[in-house]
């Protein structure tokens, strides 16, 4: 279900490829070696749940699957080593050219397949990689709409000094700073007593933890 | 207890605002560095689009060859019939046979749908179609069916998060011009410069992307 992407392109890029890659995985991984030696390959115990539920897929949707057991009897071997040459010479060139062009058409479709595989390889890494600037970053995506006020985007509403702590009263008591950031509500932060407010880092640790606050909030 | 006078507040939320204005700037950045990496991807995607279509192109052609060989085959294939047509109804059972066996084995239900199904493919067969290896053509066909819908899953995931990307970019980009005014002077002016065209940089409308 690929729509509810529209509406939140934060839940992820890299959700879009990985099941897909999971899938092909699993297509490729189960498919295709089921039929290149299916009885000896039924016979043995390495046979996996994937590939008999392939096959047994594969049976159901097209009986022409079957077609290629004929190696297990002696009857149809024998039609393919049919000679149809002797009496018309044609047919025997007629029946290389189909060959190679059958081969031909076999190369390019693994070609194509690598291809697919190549690009869904590629992608997978560029959306991992879009992700993890996007939980950087894509916080910034949501201010869009906002007006700056005269002070900016963080307004401090109040500074006060918390209750100092019993067990050391020489300690300095830390300081509690509401304030507001954005569109948020107001928020309650604490900054260590030893720094004091007309320090310039006291604003940097609060702007810094308001921030981080912010993009938790607002990046999935 | 308050500590500081109401007008001091202002200085305070003056220099967080300071602060924030950088990690936005920075921010902005870092959007402005998806959205390159996503156009070089698109570039990428263009030239892996262009090389598909040529594969594809190549092997419709070898198909439409091998399917004329095929055609061509199948009728000069009456001088060999009466050979082939008795060895055909001794392989017909044993094919059935062998092909049943194996389903029963591996697969938990359907044998009397699929033994049904085999009979009735294997009264319209000809033997023909195992004297030319009909099924290679078959899984020809087959897999140019499952690589389209794979392509085409593959190209609606890669305009979902080209879309994706292309929001979170133009969104960012809302936040030029009269909030940020010093946006409009270097350093930031530079990188604004090289994707907002001019004109647009006055009336600064953010330009909606077409839902695909």
């Amino acid at each position: 279900e690929l729509h509810p992407f529209f509406q939140h392109p934060m839940h992820g890029f890299h959700r879009l490829f990985q099941p897909l890659f999971e899938m092909t995985q699993h297509m490729l991984d189960g498919g295709h070696g089921a039929w290149e030696h299916p009885l000896g390959g039924f016979a043995t115990e390495s046979r996996n749940f994937s590939t008999d539920r392939m096959v047994c897929r594969e049976i159901r949707r097209n009986s022409a699957g079957c077609l290629r057991m004929r190696d297990e009897c002696e009857k149809c071997r024998e039609i393919l080593a049919v000679d149809c040459s002797q009496t018309d010479p044609v047919q025997s060139q007629l029946r290389e050219q189909f060959e190679d062009a059958l081969r031909l058409a076999e190369r390019f479709t693994r070609r194509y397949d690598d291809l697919l595989s190549a690009f869904q390889a590629e992608m997978l890494n560029t959306s991992s990689l879009l992700d993890q600037l996007n939980r950087q970053f894509g916080w910034v995506s949501r201010l869009g709409n906002l007006t700056q006020g005269n002070d900016g985007f963080l307004q401090v509403t109040t500074v006060f000094s918390k209750t100092p702590n019993l067990e050391d009263p020489s300690a300095p008591a830390d300081t509690q700073v509401t304030v507001q950031l954005f569109d948020s509500e107001p928020l309650s932060l604490t900054v260590p007593g030893d720094i004091s407010w007309d320090d310039p880092r006291f604003m940097e640790i609060v702007a810094e933890q308001a921030l981080q606050h912010y993009k938790q909030n607002n990046t999935i | 207890q308050g500590l500081v006078p109401p007008n001091e507040l202002k200085q305070l939320s003056a220099a967080g605002s300071k602060y924030i204005d950088a990690e936005v700037e920075n921010a902005i950045n870092g959007v402005k560095q998806m959205k390159t990496l996503m156009d070089k991807t698109s570039k990428e995607h263009q030239a892996m689009l262009h090389t598909l279509e040529e594969t594809k192109k190549k092997k419709e052609e070898a198909v439409k060859l091998a399917l004329e060989k095929e055609k061509q085959l199948a009728e000069k294939q009456e001088v060999c019939n009466e050979t082939m047509l008795s060895l055909w109804e001794e392989c017909k059972p044993c094919l059935k046979h062998t092909c049943m066996r194996v389903y029963s084995k591996m697969c938990h239900s359907g044998s009397g749908l699929v033994g049904r199904q085999l009979e009735e493919f294997l009264n319209r067969s000809s033997p023909f179609s195992i004297w030319v290896n009909g099924e290679r053509i078959d899984d020809l066909l087959d897999r140019e069916q499952r690589q389209e819908r794979r392509f085409e899953d593959l190209e609606e995931r890669f305009g979902l998060m080209e879309d994706g990307v292309e929001d979170i970019f133009q969104d960012s980009t809302q936040l030029y011009g009269p909030t940020f005014p010093f946006f409009r002077t270097p350093p930031f002016g530079g990188f604004r410069e090289a994707f907002v065209p001019p004109v647009q940089r006055v009336h600064l409308v953010p330009r909606r992307r077409l839902s695909r």
